[in-house]
């Protein structure tokens, strides 16, 4: 996982 | 995707779906906030600035598009809608929204992961998702007789935040370097603005009786 991660979230 | 995190998605799609059958077949806004759906449209506007630079997959651009679309119809229907507008209760619904707007801006300016316009917004969406639910509770506790489509709503949004929390926790434990000190802080207070609502939620429950907030 790279550091943009948590962007796949809504 | 973990279980948390698709559950609470689609707890949280079933919120928004909620609140349009409410608005779209009963043709009411009653004891809805137009500040809160209004805070939500530019939250989902400034937080999915990335939907036309990065793809993540199919689910995410549709879930993205989902919420965008129903946030904006739902404020239109508030506010223009000939028959839903009149329901609305201009006079009790009263928060002013640039007081959530300005600090959330301002610490955003300051307290982000990289200083970019996209970064930047997406910080500002995550702390304003955080307190855009604020004029709904102030209104909730203003109306006397909270109608059951509006106490879930209200709900299902609380479960969604609980869930991802639970979905942090749990990407914590599987991912290496997921550390999100920004998006896990907002996320956590957003859900303890809840703790209120869901006790007298769980007691209405309980005791088979009408949601009533103390004032």
């Amino acid at each position: 996982a790279d550091d943009n991660d948590v962007k796949d979230e809504l | 995707m973990n279980i948390f995190r698709l559950a609470g998605d689609m707890t949280h799609l079933a919120s928004v779906l909620v609140l349009l059958l409410k608005i779209h077949t009963i043709k009411s806004c009653a004891g809805v906030s137009l500040k809160t759906q209004e805070l939500y449209a530019l939250v989902f506007a400034t937080r999915y600035l990335d939907i036309v630079t990065d793809f993540i997959s199919v689910y995410n651009t549709v879930m993205k598009l989902i919420f965008l679309g129903s946030s904006f119809s739902i404020v239109w229907y508030i506010r223009h809608h000939r028959v839903v507008r009149r329901s609305y209760d201009k006079d009790q619904d009263t928060f002013r929204h640039y007081l959530l707007m300005i600090p959330c801006m301002l610490l955003a300016l300051f307290v982000h992961e990289k200083f970019t316009f996209k970064e930047v917004m997406w910080t500002f969406s995550l702390y304003l998702e955080a307190v855009a639910i604020l004029p709904q509770l102030v209104l909730l506790q203003r109306t006397r007789n909270i109608d059951n489509l509006t106490g879930q709503y209200v709900f299902l949004l609380g479960a969604y935040r609980g869930l991802y929390i639970f979905n942090w926790i749990y990407r914590y434990f599987t991912e290496p370097h997921f550390v999100h000190w920004i998006t896990w802080i907002a996320g956590v207070v957003q859900t303890l603005l809840y703790a209120d609502f869901f006790y007298y939620y769980f007691e209405s429950w309980k005791n088979n009786v009408r949601l009533q907030l103390p004032a």
